[in-house]
Formats: C-alpha cells, sequence, structure tokens
C-alpha cells in the first residue's frame, strides 16, 4: 500500500 | 466528520473559555501535549503537500492549540489550578517515543517523529480524564468539548474500513493507536449519555 495515501488523514 | 467533529471541540473548547473568562476544569497538561503532537506529526507541512484542506487544518490545529496553550498560561492563569493537574506526563512520552522507535514506517527520524505523535496523541487525553476523576464533576460545556474531542478519532474508524475495502490501503500504526485512543472515552461516554444528554449535571459516582 502506498503509504503516501495514507499521511492525507489528519 | 471525524475532521468536522475535531474542529467542532476546539471551537467549543475556546468558547468556554471565552465566556466563563476561565479554563477552570480543563488540564494544562492535556493541551500541552496536543501542542507537541500537532508539533511532530505536521512537520510535513514543509514538504508533503496533500490539498488545501489538509494543509489549512494542519496551520489551525497547531495555531488553535499553541493560542489554547497562550490562554491557559497567560491571559486566564489565575484561573487554572496545577494542584489537581497532576498526572505526569514522563508515563506517556517515554513509552509513546519507544513505540515510535519501535512501529514506524520507515525508521528515519520524520517517520519515528510522525509514529511518535500518533501514539502519544491516543493518551494525550489522559491528564485530562484524570483531573476529571479527581473532581468528580464537570461543566456541561466542557464535557461537550470532550465528546466532541472523543468522538473525532472514533468517526475516523468507519473511514479506516472504507479505505480498506475500497482503496486497499491500511495504516496499522493508525487504527490501532485510533482504537485505543477511542477505548480510553468509553468510561466518560457512558457517563455523557447517561446523564449530559438527558439532562443532568456531569458527576462521577462517588
Amino acid at each position: 500500500a502506498d503509504k503516501n495515501l495514507v499521511k492525507d488523514e489528519l | 466528520a471525524g475532521d468536522i467533529s475535531h474542529l467542532a471541540s476546539i471551537v467549543i473548547l475556546l468558547h468556554k473559555i471565552y465566556t466563563s473568562h476561565s479554563c477552570r476544569g480543563i488540564s494544562f497538561k492535556t493541551q500541552a501535549l496536543y501542542v507537541l503532537v500537532f508539533l511532530t506529526r505536521y512537520l510535513d507541512l514543509f514538504w508533503h503537500w496533500v490539498s488545501l484542506y489538509n494543509t489549512a487544518m494542519k496551520v489551525f490545529f497547531i495555531a488553535s492549540s499553541v493560542y489554547v496553550l497562550y490562554l491557559m498560561k497567560y491571559k486566564y492563569r489565575p484561573t487554572h489550578d496545577p494542584s489537581i493537574d497532576t498526572f505526569k506526563v514522563e508515563y506517556l512520552l517515554g513509552p509513546c517515543l519507544i513505540l515510535g522507535l519501535i512501529f514506524n514506517y520507515e525508521f528515519k527520524f520524520t517517520e519515528i517523529l510522525w509514529s511518535f505523535s500518533i501514539w502519544l496523541e491516543a493518551v494525550a487525553i489522559l491528564p485530562q480524564l484524570f483531573m476529571l476523576q479527581r473532581t468528580g464533576e464537570a461543566e456541561a460545556i466542557t464535557t461537550h468539548y470532550l465528546a466532541a474531542l472523543g468522538a473525532y478519532r472514533a468517526l475516523y474508524i468507519p473511514n479506516w474500513i472504507w479505505r480498506y475495502f475500497g482503496d486497499n490501503v491500511v495504516d496499522p500504526i493508525a487504527v490501532v493507536a485510533g482504537l485505543v485512543q477511542t477505548g480510553l472515552y468509553l468510561d466518560f461516554f457512558y457517563v455523557y449519555f447517561t446523564k449530559v444528554l438527558q439532562g443532568q449535571k456531569f458527576e462521577l459516582p462517588a
């Protein structure tokens, strides 16, 4: 999984 | 919805401080931990652009948490009683740093700080809940603040499930810490729903 995708959360 | 709930909690907190000219019942230690949480997590403001929404929210959370600290430390200092805000934050900072060192997505400074901030956020409410337990009661407005703050991470849970099935993305660190964070509020929520929302005073059983 692309962790940057998850790190669009606050 | 989670983000809006978080935003609402801060607005409620500021409203409580302004209208009562007091930060009575609010833990300075918890508020200081939030400043540390936001500063260590949102360092990526400087290199990882997501969206205007994301950036604006990060700036707001940093600025508002520093502002609340200022209000408590200077403007309304006499209304804060350190003698009931006695939780030892060292017990939180040390373990969270260790968790950050063990569980991270890459062993580098910024990723360790990010993970540290996730764990620290999960437990940052403890000095506040400890204080609440000591006093045994709280103003209604303070309980609304805590309810919105507790609901915020709980509202992320359905979002994580959605993203697991929809985007095939899962962030185990955020999920585990988020479940812990939500779990810490269960006792509070029980009293909030059975008392405050029924029009009664927030009072813990003796």
